[in-house]
């Protein structure tokens, strides 16, 4: 059988909504090191990846691997059932077809079962290879978020700059242009409101800020994001969930014919 | 003009 039981339940609630509008269905692949997921989004463009270490649950335990097939919409729609402040356990049986969120409220004095149908899915899991990318930048995910939505409300596509002095966003749409630069700010007091720059190539890609936005939903996860780049291909926008493991965001740049 | 590449373009399946 599989059970995790999660101190900190927001962290499940919060990656439901981070993807459950990018990505339908989706198997949650559960092994002794924990809960891994991938996935595309429906048109292939984007791919989310998730980890959650065995080690940053209270208790965890998975006698076989299990993919759990699971529709993400019923799944938010049954988290949305637990407290902020609960803690969540997991359990699913090895050959069974349904699993079990069991909800406890901090005092104990609330138990909650909800059992959701799960569902046969065949996914197809892409090799991510290990990549040196010429640029990470790492900035307030808030920030990121207020770029990208800023940007949104004027054009389609972003193209995103990284030199040492700095990461740059523009785009253009009908009413006109916009360009904002964050510069390396290794300055500021807490660690968390920092840009830094980690470049060893200049790099420029294009990409659909309707995903970018989409990934920003992940913002509660992580007071800071990862952007690496490289030239010709995906971005990977990656929140580390801390304790546990990340979710990673890869989206496929525009390329010019 | 510019194309949106797909992500499977980029990594095989495994």
């Amino acid at each position: 059988m599989f059970e995790g039981r999660l101190l900190q339940g927001s962290l499940l609630k919060k990656v439901l909504e981070a993807i459950k509008d990018l990505v339908t269905d989706t198997n949650f692949d559960c092994s002794e090191t924990g809960i891994a997921l991938q996935a595309m989004d429906s048109s292939h463009v984007a791919l989310v990846s998730l980890l959650l270490k065995d080690t940053g649950f209270d208790h965890f335990r998975c006698d076989r691997n299990l993919a759990l097939g699971i529709n993400l919409q019923n799944m938010s729609k049954m988290l949305k059932c637990a407290g902020n402040d609960d803690i969540i356990t997991l359990k699913a049986e090895d050959e069974g077809d349904t699993i079990t969120f069991m909800f406890e409220s901090p005092n104990q004095d609330k138990i909650s079962d909800f059992e959701m149908k799960l569902m046969d899915i065949d996914s197809e899991h892409l090799g991510i290879p290990d990549t040196d990318y010429q640029a990470i930048v790492t900035m307030p995910s808030a920030e990121f978020q207020r770029i990208v939505r800023d940007l949104s409300s004027i054009g389609d596509t972003a193209v995103i700059g990284v030199t040492k002095e700095g990461i740059s966003f523009s785009t253009g749409g009908d009413i006109g242009k916009a360009n904002i630069v964050c510069r390396q700010n290794t300055n500021v007091d807490k660690e968390e409101d920092q840009t830094t720059v980690e470049i060893h190539e200049p790099v420029s890609l294009t990409f659909a800020l309707r995903y970018l936005n989409s990934f920003t939903k992940a913002t509660a996860l992580s007071p800071q994001v990862t952007l690496s780049l490289s030239k010709e291909l995906p971005i990977v926008v990656e929140y580390k969930i801390e304790k546990m493991g990340f979710l990673r965001f890869y989206l496929a740049p525009k390329i010019e014919e | 003009g510019v194309s949106q590449r797909s992500i499977n373009s980029f990594f095989a399946p495994k």
